[in-house]
């Protein structure tokens, strides 16, 4: 089974965690917390704008 | 026998052309008829006095020769026989050894589970479909984040661009494959929004503006022509279901406070002319918790069920099977929160089976009953002169109507994925 996520979101500057930016929250659009293969557990952020 | 099996004079003599051209004709006769019974796509579908609707369109996937076989098996009657089989009720004996038997092997965390007894569980269905205890899974208390709705892998996320989602490496799919396109009577233009007014002339400069914006910088999803946001039920075709279900109040409440820190505009036009589609493609492992949860505060406004075929969706068969997600059965929900549009898209497989949505009691997958539907709002979409767009659709504008939909609360339990 597979679950697809499709949302609207602003555009951030900040599209990874992995890419190791850091601007301090300034950031208000939307950015990933996850990995490609990372497995996730039910609450767990995906994401946050 | 051996005597005149060796004995026996042989003599061969050519078959005549005629009965060989014959033969081979009525062969093709034979698959002709058969790809139109089974509703495969034919060259000549319909007649030409327009009496007999088409048969329902089908694309029969594309692939290397295991998907070619896979696709000539009766995956749907597979799947209901192997949900009947796990159905079956195991003897007392057996079912300590053989679910943790079945927890060895997919590594099921017996630790988590509400039950712990396993005993308890009659059969493998009821096992598969386990709760675990209240506080093993917690909510991220970020309220601006999107939590995961399940267990499982990662396998794909990123942003939709040209209106084309990525599978799997390159493979890519479209966004209107995946949602479907909008219904007839959404295509005949409701400009209703979905807040219960009528869409201004701003409204539609604005969302002009947003759509130049989209094209511009090569994100051109078009929001409106997937659905329109109407606030009242109006089917796409007869079938369609109004799928009323009364909401708990206090989730009414709090998804009413959260979308209220939006700017209250339709969930089609963007509060900024920054925003974007993102997608993330979550993959549920056998020995995952199967039921899913809201990953936000959001309101369903409609679900559309896709038939289609059931087969694996592991990350194996989505390399191999281009489009797999838009060839299998899935329940596609729509909705708004906060930031715009949000859909949550459960695709069911083979060796699960059926799609459970809690507040969606009228919702029947992997049933023999939802190809009769499927065939019959065919023929009355061709009948009334509309194009079949391949799905059936039931809103939920009676679960709540001052949100126009039914409203979810983060990490509510919305659903799961149930064996046959």
């Amino acid at each position: 089974s597979s679950i697809v996520l499709v949302f609207e979101a602003p555009m951030g500057t900040r599209r990874n965690f992995d890419a190791g930016w850091d601007d301090g929250g300034r950031n208000n659009g939307w950015t990933w917390c996850i990995g490609n293969g990372q497995h996730v557990k039910v609450g767990q952020k995906l994401g946050r704008v | 026998l051996k005597s005149a099996w060796r004995d026996t004079k042989i003599e061969w003599y050519p078959i005549p052309i005629g009965l060989g051209i014959g033969f081979l004709g009525l062969l093709q006769f034979y698959r002709s008829q058969r790809a139109e019974k089974d509703g495969w796509e034919t060259a000549e579908s319909g007649d030409v006095d327009g009496d007999r609707p088409p048969p329902r369109k089908r694309v029969r996937p594309s692939g290397p020769w295991q998907v070619q076989v896979m696709s000539t098996l009766p995956l749907k009657a597979i799947s209901r026989l192997w949900g009947r089989f796990n159905e079956l009720i195991l003897p007392y004996w057996f079912r300590v050894p053989g679910f943790k038997l079945y927890s060895w092997i997919f590594g099921v965390n017996l630790d988590e589970i509400a039950e712990p007894d396993l005993h308890a569980y009659p059969n493998l269905a009821a096992f598969f479909y386990r709760k675990l205890k209240p506080d093993v899974r917690p909510i991220d208390p970020d309220p601006c984040a999107i939590v995961s709705p399940a267990d499982g892998r990662i396998l794909q996320f990123g942003i939709i661009e040209k209106g084309e989602v990525e599978q799997v490496k390159g493979m890519t799919y479209s966004l209107e494959a995946l949602l479907g396109q909008a219904s007839p009577s959404q295509a005949a233009g409701d400009d209703t929004s979905s807040q219960g007014r009528k869409a201004s002339p701003k409204d539609s400069a604005d969302m002009a503006m947003h759509e130049e914006f989209a094209r511009v910088n090569g994100i051109s999803y078009t929001l409106p022509t997937l659905i329109s946001g109407e606030a009242k039920a109006s089917p796409a075709i007869e079938f369609s279901m109004d799928a009323s279900t009364a909401s708990k109040p206090s989730s009414e409440a709090k998804v009413k406070a959260d979308l209220a820190l939006g700017d209250g505009r339709p969930w089609y036009l963007p509060k900024t002319s920054s925003n974007a589609l993102y997608y993330v493609v979550i993959y549920l492992a056998p020995g995952d918790y199967h039921r899913f949860h809201s990953p936000n505060s959001w309101v369903v406004e409609s679900r559309r069920h896709f038939a289609g075929e059931l087969y694996s969706v592991s990350p194996y068969l989505q390399r191999m099977l281009p489009g797999l997600f838009t060839l299998n059965e899935r329940v596609v929900l729509l909705g708004r929160w906060r930031w715009g549009f949000f859909t949550f898209i459960p695709v069911g497989a083979t060796n699960v089976g059926s799609i459970k949505i809690n507040f969606d009691a009228e919702l029947r997958t992997n049933s023999l009953t939802t190809d009769t539907a499927a065939d019959r709002a065919a023929a009355l979409a061709t009948k009334k002169g509309q194009p079949y767009t391949g799905f059936t659709e039931a809103t939920y504008f009676n679960s709540s109507k001052a949100l126009g939909g039914h409203p979810l609360e983060r990490g509510e339990e919305m659903g799961g994925f149930q064996l046959g």
